[in-house]
């Protein structure tokens, strides 16, 4: 199978989505 | 036979072209190819890994990169709530980084999503 790793640079963007679910 | 070789890479060629739709590194899938002659030609052998050896040291792959589970924990740390790595899954669909192929079941990154992440053969 496959399998999808991520680099560093998701985090900032990931943590910015999930700010603005979050409030 | 020369005939049984090329009916062999026939069929590689066609399989491989279903990993061509996944994002895997060209790179990678060169390698499977080489594998899958291998494994169905064993006297092969010696060639495909010298193949293998060739490939690996052009196209080394990228330092491995986190999996959603790790990422998902440390944005639990960071934005100190807890990201199930299901929402961290969603979330990547949401901003267009993968699609989910329920078929194969396997996330497929999208073309902005090559940017952040790799395919990798499990």
């Amino acid at each position: 199978g496959t399998q999808v790793k991520w680099h560093r640079s998701i985090l900032a963007i990931l943590e910015n989505y999930f700010r603005e679910e979050i409030n | 036979s020369p005939e049984q070789l090329q009916n062999a890479m026939e069929t590689i060629d066609r399989l491989s072209g279903w990993l061509d739709d996944t994002g895997l590194k060209q790179a990678a899938i060169a390698q499977w190819k080489f594998n899958a002659l291998a494994a169905m030609y064993p006297d092969l052998r010696e060639v495909t890994e010298l193949a293998k050896q060739l490939i690996g040291s052009s196209s080394p792959l990228p330092d491995a990169g986190m999996s959603v589970t790790e990422v998902a924990s440390l944005l639990t740390e960071s934005l100190e709530t807890k990201i199930k790595p299901e929402q961290v899954n969603q979330a990547l669909v949401t901003l267009g980084y993968q699609q989910r192929n329920e078929q194969k079941r396997i996330w497929i990154l999208t073309e902005a999503g090559t940017e952040h992440g790799t395919s990798l053969l499990a």
